[in-house]
């Protein structure tokens, strides 16, 4: 998960 | 979820309701561009494929369903309504959006997480919002006199991008996120773009005149 912005964010 | 994410989320909302007013209140979208609308609609429905597999909290699927419902229902005012149709700056809304979908397409494609259809729309989503705005503001340039609640709705936005990168910097001190470089890109790229539109803004609101953003 290093490349994406956090899941729990919308 | 730490006060800045939560000050994003609410103007992020802000922003919405008030271009949602201005076109109910009005029955006008002018000013308004129709390819930004089109690509924020592509951007949440891209980004929130999540809401079929995975459940994060209440508060995150109803203002997923609010940004998608919403995005979708500007969308079709602007295309569909009798009224609102009518006043949609059409001539000057001429920003070749596609080529932001096309190269958000391929930056996702190159760099993402991993290779699977959620992660690489998930990237796209991520590269098309940052960029998403711009024939909104090539629209404000273009149209001269800006009125108020459109120009609330573009200082809500980049209120909301702002209270992003200050979420991600209270975030990268307080939690171990440590090597997500790509949002951090992405949302310094878009908050750079309201930069210049803030500044009129702030100029604006100073001397108490109505926008206008030089030519």
């Amino acid at each position: 998960e290093c490349f994406s912005q956090p899941k729990d964010e919308l | 979820m730490n006060v800045f994410r939560f000050a994003g989320d609410m103007t992020h909302l802000f922003s919405v309701l008030v271009l949602l007013l201005k076109i109910y209140a009005t029955k006008s979208c002018s000013g308004i561009s129709l390819k930004t609308q089109e690509l924020y609609a592509l951007v949440f429905l891209t980004r929130y494929l999540d809401l079929l597999t995975d459940f994060i909290s209440l508060y995150n699927t109803v203002m997923k369903l609010v940004f998608i419902s919403s995005s979708l229902a500007i969308v079709w005012c602007m295309r569909a309504h009798p009224v609102v149709r009518r006043t949609y700056d059409k001539d000057q809304d001429t920003f070749r959006h596609y080529t932001l979908v096309a190269g958000s397409l391929v930056l996702a494609l190159l760099f993402h997480d991993r290779f699977t259809i959620r992660e690489v729309c998930w990237a796209f989503s991520i590269y098309l919002e940052a960029v998403a705005i711009l024939p909104q503001l090539v629209l404000l340039q273009r149209s001269r006199n800006v009125d108020n609640l459109t120009g609330q709705y573009v200082f809500f936005l980049g209120a909301y991008r702002a209270f992003y990168i200050l979420n991600w910097i209270y975030r990268y001190f307080t939690e171990q996120h440590f090597s997500r470089w790509i949002p951090w890109i992405a949302g310094l790229v878009q908050t750079g773009l309201y930069a210049d539109f803030f500044y009129y803004y702030y100029l604006s609101w100073k001397n108490n005149v109505k926008l206008q953003l030089p030519a």
